[in-house]
């Protein structure tokens, strides 16, 4: 798993 | 923020306010799919749980609480206000086959086995989907009325929109969301034979889309 970035997209 | 999120995100409030003013002022959803209205409030719902663990941006926090409070407004006056006038024998899409799998797939693809992103990613594959039971429903009843065709219109826009941002961002800030951008290009593809027919019936001043 990725590390989970900023979701600051709707 | 750049010019096509902010652009998406407008298209996107308007295609909601479209749908909720038509609903309200003819008093009617006829043509409506409420299961479609039902889960666009699902996605919102399982996305937006973030607004009570971090502060994004005031926009981002005002946005999210207008789109939660519209999409339930939507579904509110189509199950409960104007129940009477909803179409359910045109409204058959089987949603637990769209369920289903976006369940399985967001718990094998997600970028960290937690409840909030699962329930991020859930909603992320779930939004390609959601637009399915209305597209069906008009493939079924063979016609949409044209604020029916100019909401689809705006919520595929606001889809193509994010693609533009998706790729700005990747050529500004080396920005790339995998599971967002897959499954965004998946809903948008489902738009585009939609959009033919938007563009050559539509827009040629018909008062209704018939589908050939």
């Amino acid at each position: 798993t990725e590390d989970v970035q900023q979701k600051d997209e709707l | 923020m750049n010019v096509f999120r902010l652009a998406g995100d407008v298209s996107h409030l308007v295609a909601i306010i479209i749908l909720l003013v038509k609903i309200w002022r003819s008093k009617s959803c006829a043509g409506i799919s409420g299961k479609s209205q039902v889960l666009f409030a699902l996605v919102f719902t399982t996305r937006y749980l973030d607004l009570f663990t971090v502060f994004i941006s005031a926009y981002n926090t005002i946005m999210k609480v207008v789109f939660l409070a519209m999409s339930y407004a939507t579904v509110y006056l189509i199950y409960m206000r104007f129940r009477n006038m909803y179409d359910s024998e045109n409204d058959t899409f089987r949603v637990e086959f769209l369920l289903v799998p976006v369940i399985g797939l967001s718990f094998l693809e997600n970028y960290a086995f937690t409840p909030l992103e699962i329930l991020w990613t859930f909603s992320i594959f779930l939004e390609a989907v959601a637009i399915m039971p209305q597209l069906f429903m008009i493939t079924k009843t063979g016609e949409a009325e044209s604020i029916t065709t100019h909401y689809l219109f705006f919520l595929g826009l606001y889809r193509a929109l994010y693609i533009a941002n998706w790729v700005w961002r990747y050529h500004t800030e080396e920005f790339f969301d995998q599971i967002a951008v897959v499954s965004g290009v998946v809903q948008t593809i489902f738009y585009c034979d939609f959009f033919y027919l938007y563009v050559t019936r539509v827009l040629r001043g018909k008062a209704k889309m018939i589908l050939p």
